[in-house]
Order: structure tokens, then sequence, then C-alpha cells
């Protein structure tokens, strides 16, 4: 899992 | 936080006053697709549950709260208050033809087999698809309203830019999420055609009409 756990973008 | 993401989210947030703008101070939504708009409320509703679990940073829970104001503002005007101006005739695109296999591949490719992980992948899926029925009544009508194409312009910019962004992120952050990018560009492909008649047409001061 190469996202970040948080979605930071819209 | 980059300048590619930040206009991206500018140019979307401009698509979304322009159309909401236009239809409320035109009191008209003649040619413009309900159903595309119902897509985008869907769309937003799904992506941004985690208003609701997680705080990220003021900006970003200020945007999400304007986009989803404005698409169910734009929603409520399309099929309550100006229902009488919505071209129902014309706005025929069979959404369902969408949402299910966009819900079956949420389920089938996600990072994570979890509600609020299902929810986003299917509003990442759903928004490579949600201006299909827009450009298809486009197509039915052969014409839209320049101040309709200026709406789909940014509308199909705001994507193109966050896939630069995601180049960026990729190189300076080793950040990539391939759904996003392959639904991304999926999204910024089906807005080619409209991209190039905008430039050579609507960008010369003629008016867009098809066939081209």
């Amino acid at each position: 899992r190469n996202r970040t756990d948080v979605k930071d973008e819209l | 936080m980059n300048i590619f993401r930040l206009t991206g989210d500018l140019s979307h947030l401009a698509a979304i006053i322009i159309l909401l703008l236009k239809i409320w101070k035109s009191r008209s939504c003649a040619g413009i697709s309900g159903k595309s708009q119902v897509l985008f409320a869907l769309v937003f509703t799904t992506r941004y549950l985690d208003l609701l679990t997680s705080f990220i940073s003021l900006y970003n829970t200020t945007m999400k709260v304007i986009y989803i104001g404005c698409s169910y503002a734009t929603v409520y005007l399309i099929y309550m208050k100006l229902k009488a101006t919505y071209d129902g005739n014309h706005d025929t695109f069979r959404v369902e033809f969408l949402i299910v296999p966009v819900g079956g591949l949420a389920f089938l490719v996600n990072h994570d087999f979890s509600p609020l992980e299902i929810l986003w992948t299917f509003s990442i899926y759903l928004e490579s698809v949600a201006i299909l029925p827009q450009l298809f009544m486009i197509s039915k009508t052969g014409e839209a309203e320049t101040i309709t194409t200026h709406y789909l312009f940014f509308l199909g910019l705001y994507r193109a830019l966050y896939l630069i962004n995601w180049i960026w992120r990729f190189y300076f952050e080793g950040f990539f999420d391939m759904i996003a990018i392959v639904a991304g560009v999926v999204q910024t492909i089906l807005y080619c055609d409209f991209f190039y008649l905008y430039v050579t047409k609507v960008l010369k001061g003629k008016k867009l009409s098809l066939p081209a």
C-alpha cells in the first residue's frame, strides 16, 4: 500500500 | 500540497461555482444534465464521509463542505426549483450502466475491504465517468451554451492538473495511489474530444456545436 492512510486529497 | 493540486482544486471549485451561478442567474438549467449532477453529488457524498471521522486541515474540510453544498444546491435547482426548465428529453443516459459496473469494480479492486475505503473507491471510479451523461446530452442536442463549455473546461482541467500533482508527489514524496491515477487518466481522456472542440471553437469565439 503506497497510499498514505490518511486521504489528504479532495 | 503543491501548486498543481491547489490549482486543480481551484479549477474544480471554479467549475462548480460557474455552473451554480449560471443556473441561478439565468433561472434555467437548459442544456445541463441533471443526471451528471446527481452523480457528482453521489461522488462527493461517498468520498467525503470522512468529514465525520477525521480532520485533516481547515482547507480540506472547507473545500469538502463547499463541494457538497454546491452540488446538492445544483441538484435541488435542477430537479425542484427550476424543474420546468430541465430538458429531460435529452438527458437520457442510462446511469445504471455506470453505477452498477462502478459499484461492482469498487468491491473487486480496492486498497482495503472496509466500508469507508469501498465507498471512497466507488467515488473515485464513479467520478471518472460521471460527466458522460452531460457529454452525451450535448451530443444529442448538438450544441452547448458557452458558459456550459467553460464549466466543462475547468472540470476537465482539474483532474488533468491532479495527474501532474500525482507525478509531482511520486517524484518528491514517493506517494502514489494507482486507483486514483488510473481513474484520473480515464476521466481526463473522456474530456479530450471536448478539449479539442473547446480550444478550436469556443476560444475562437465560435459556439460549440456538433457535429464538429
